[in-house]
């Protein structure tokens, strides 16, 4: 799904 | 998010409030590398290239925009500040960090999650990371002594990926499908670039005297 492409660490 | 993780990111905006701290409060850049600043500036403009396509958080949006906007201010105040960059050791930051970008970038192109322009320039901004802080290492021992404000910064610099790598351990743990091996393997090169750094810093922590790196 998108958020896991999307990288949520800085 | 979990403590790790929120513990890394807080040490790593000290770590900046400390830089900042010491160029406005001393008026000088003295000790610190502009290279760097400049490969740091490189690393989050690379990294955040999805600050406006992908919304995480008002926490990640902002601390994006933090990241970004103290880097490029140090690297203009650095170079520009008419008072601040009389202070820069420019005979002895003379690190060629462009060896460095080429082969992180080389590294991106061959190794990442997606082919795809923002994956590669996100591990490139990973790797690039990584290394960015031998031109400040380097730095640090051909200029002797160091000032408190800037063995501080360094310190906190490298204890945030410390805190990053405790997050990986504990993501890995609790969440099922958690792998992130490219800023694993990486986050741990960087911090193991430190080691030596924090060697010292710590001798000179217990023996409460100036922090001295051997040339």
């Amino acid at each position: 799904s998108k958020d896991d492409e999307a990288h949520d660490e800085l | 998010m979990n403590i790790f993780r929120l513990a890394g990111d807080m040490t790593h905006l000290i770590s900046v409030l400390v830089l900042l701290l010491k160029i406005y409060a001393t008026k000088s850049c003295s000790g610190i590398s502009l290279k760097t600043q400049e490969l740091y500036a490189m690393v989050f403009l690379a990294r955040y290239l999805d600050l406006f396509s992908d919304f995480i958080s008002l926490y990640n949006t902002v601390m994006k925009l933090v990241f970004i906007g103290s880097s490029l201010a140090i690297v203009w105040c650095m170079r520009y500040h008419r008072v601040v960059r009389r202070s820069y050791d420019r005979e002895l930051d003379t690190f060629r960090y462009w060896i460095l970008v080429g082969a992180c970038f080389t590294l991106a192109l061959v190794l990442h999650e997606k082919f795809s322009f923002q994956e590669v320039f996100w591990a490139f901004s990973i790797y690039l990371e990584a290394v960015a802080i031998l031109p400040q290492l380097v730095l640090l021992q051909r200029s002797g002594n160091v000032d408190n404000l800037t063995g501080q910064y360094v310190f906190f610099l490298g204890a945030y990926r410390a805190f990053y790598i405790l997050n990986w351990i504990y993501r890995y743990l609790t969440e099922p499908r958690f792998t992130r091996w490219i800023s694993c393997v990486s986050g741990l090169v960087q911090t193991a670039l430190y080691a030596d750094f924090f060697y010292y810093y710590f001798i000179s922590w217990k023996n409460n005297a100036k922090l001295q790196l051997p040339a």
